[in-house]
């Protein structure tokens, strides 16, 4: 139904509808599609054609420019944190970055900080194994804050230059683990004398609205430097991340595309945005 | 929330004067946002905006004393129609050990559930026996034999040997050993990984279970329709467990896979903990996803 079709109120329709069932929020498809509208009454995008790419480069510029490569400390060791929800990809994206990191010659050590979940730190350490890292772990139902303080004093210690924390899945409705969230950035900032370099919320890319208001939860325990979007490799767009971007300014700098350790690559607005309408 | 939406709606325009059906498209598109922020299926909401919009005009409501009230009431009650009313027990075995697969995309608390549903099962009575299938993701079995010796209930597993083997052999050590219960959990898989779902149809052609349930994240968003559908083509599914409810997504999500697969809803998941598995109420769902 796409071929030199002038752009009409059907076709702004179907449009939106096309974002809605990528999981953009009403609110930014509202505000995409109103651009694209006003773009139409100037001339600029005479047909359907130049109305999806206006709207794709609308999604883009919205994401901000990708070029956000993951930091790493002047001197000194090197700290990225990883939250989120329950289930949506923690573990193994700190498995496949540390699988990267090895690759590249850096020496990544695993802090196993998710101290509650049944088998929590065998499926870490079986990723450190993959990935040639140390991984640092207590027993169950240890302190993930003490966990996270002698990882990184490990990593002094064992000469080396990078720490990735996995911490536990957790809901943010529940104000005792997003405490327990705050206690670990701080005692991981305070053993640094600065903030971790990273601090990355892990979503789904299969989630609904509910990842705008994970993000903002999330941001309130411990400030966010980043987003990983896991399971691109389904049928779910990640339009959440729209919201996301516009509500909170976090750049998304991970995509995960799969359950394997080279599963993980940078994130692109174009592209994100090209997917979006494919 | 909708009920206050509605209220302002039809309180602005019955300054007016008389109730008009324009008015009742007003009020509908407020039903129409409050469905699809809860993450309910784009053409699902077309559809349930209609049929409330039929109801609405065939009871009058623009002539009521309080059309919001009634609005919002018929909105109620469809929902809770449409997410309730059929099985929602687990169909039992009339001849040895009933079998139970949960099934679904990566990360949605199958392992995890298939511990609380083993611990909701002996504490009817029950003598189930719990098999572990996930033969990739690292720790999948030493997950599934700590959850289940929290609960108590033994674990049958044979290493990474092919899932339907394991399935078999497990139903087979299920009736030598007296386990009148048999719940296979499955690796997690995306449906649209051809061979992931071959595996999954397989291990249903291995064992036929009794039950086949959906777990399905209640944060879940638009795409739980394609999910939920392509599960269903390939394994028939007898039911849904929503999980993560503790959390508060609204869930719309599960109104869209009941609309689309007719599949109901038999359990949900309401926290972390192994006895965290409660029965599906429909109408506090429908509340729920109404906000
Ligand atoms: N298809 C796909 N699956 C993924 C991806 N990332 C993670 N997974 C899978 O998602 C499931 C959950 O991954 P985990 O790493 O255990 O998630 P988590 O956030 O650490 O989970 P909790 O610690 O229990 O909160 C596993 O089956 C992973 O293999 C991805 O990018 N694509
Ligand atoms: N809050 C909450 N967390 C849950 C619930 N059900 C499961 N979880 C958590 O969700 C995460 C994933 O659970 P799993 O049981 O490992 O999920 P899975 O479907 O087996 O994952 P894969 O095998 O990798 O596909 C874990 O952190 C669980 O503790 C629930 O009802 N509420
Ligand atoms: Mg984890
Ligand atoms: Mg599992």
């Amino acid at each position: 139904s796409m071929s030199g079709r002038k752009l009409d109120e059907e076709m702004l329709e179907e449009l939106e509808e096309q974002l809605v069932m990528s999981d953009v929020s009403i609110d930014t498809a509202g505000h995409l599609i109103s651009g694209l509208r006003e773009a139409a009454r100037r001339g600029e995008v005479p047909t359907d054609e130049d109305a999806i790419q206006a709207l794709q480069d609308g999604v883009a510029s919205l994401l901000g420019s990708g070029d956000r490569p993951l930091r790493f400390a002047a001197d000194g060791i090197t700290v990225w944190l990883f939250v989120g929800v329950n289930g949506v990809g923690k573990t193994t994206s700190v498995g496949k970055l540390a699988h990267k990191l090895s690759q590249q010659g850096r020496k990544p050590l695993l802090a196993a900080c998710d101290t509650f979940r049944a088998a929590a730190i065998e499926q870490l350490q079986e990723w450190g194994r993959r990935a040639d890292a140390p991984v640092v772990a207590a027993q169950s139902g240890a302190d993930p804050a003490a966990v996270a303080h002698d990882a990184i004093a490990a990593a002094r210690s064992r000469g080396r230059d990078i720490v990735l924390i996995d911490t536990a899945g957790r809901l943010h409705t529940k104000s005792n683990l997003m405490n327990e969230l705050s206690k670990i950035a701080r005692v991981t900032e305070r053993e640094l004398g600065r903030a971790p370099e990273e601090t990355l919320l892990v979503l789904d890319a299969s989630t609904g609205q509910n990842g705008l208001t994970q993000a903002q939860s999330f941001a309130g325990s411990a400030p966010l430097t980043g987003l990983i979007l896991t399971k691109w490799d389904g049928t779910a767009k990640g339009g959440i991340i729209l919201s996301v971007a516009r509500e909170t300014g976090v750049p998304v700098k991970l995509i995960g595309v799969g359950e394997k350790a080279d599963d993980l690559i940078a994130f692109n607005p174009q592209k994100f945005a090209e997917e979006m309408f494919s | 929330n909708l009920s206050e939406k509605l209220n302002k709606t039809f309180a602005r325009l019955r300054g007016r004067g008389r109730v008009t059906e324009a008015d009742m498209d007003a009020a509908l598109r407020e039903v129409r946002l409050a469905l699809l922020e809860a993450d309910v299926n784009f053409k699902i909401v077309k559809d349930f905006v209609a049929r409330v919009r039929e109801k609405a005009l065939g009871v009058d409501v623009l002539e009521s004393l309080s059309p919001d009230q009634q609005v919002v009431a018929i909105v109620h009650d469809e929902l809770t129609e449409l997410l309730g009313g059929s099985a929602q027990r687990i169909n039992y075995s009339s001849q040895g050990p009933t079998v139970i697969m949960l099934a679904g995309l990566q990360g949605t608390g199958k392992t995890t559930t298939c511990a609380k549903l083993a611990a909701w099962l002996k504490r009817s009575g029950k003598k189930p026996l719990l098999v572990a299938t996930d033969i990739y993701r690292p720790g999948a079995i030493k997950q599934l034999q700590t959850v289940g010796a929290q609960v108590g209930v033994p674990v049958f597993e044979m290493g990474t040997n092919p899932p339907p083997q394991i399935a078999r052999a497990g139903l087979k050590y299920a009736g030598e050993h007296a386990h009148d219960v048999v719940i296979i959990d499955t690796a997690g898989r995306l449906h649209v990984d051809e061979a992931m779902m071959q595996e999954a149809r397989d291990v249903q052609d291995a064992v036929n279970p009794h039950e086949v349930l959906l777990a399905l994240d209640a944060m879940t968003g638009q795409d739980a329709v394609n999910a939920a559908s392509a599960f269903n083509e390939t394994v028939r599914l007898s039911g849904v467990v929503l999980t993560k409810l503790d959390g508060d997504a609204r869930g719309g999500a599960i109104l869209s896979v009941r609309a689309v697969t007719g599949v109901p809803v038999k359990f949900v998941g309401v926290g972390e903990k192994l006895d965290a598995l409660e029965e599906f109420h429909p109408d506090r769902m429908a509340g729920r996803i109404l906000g």
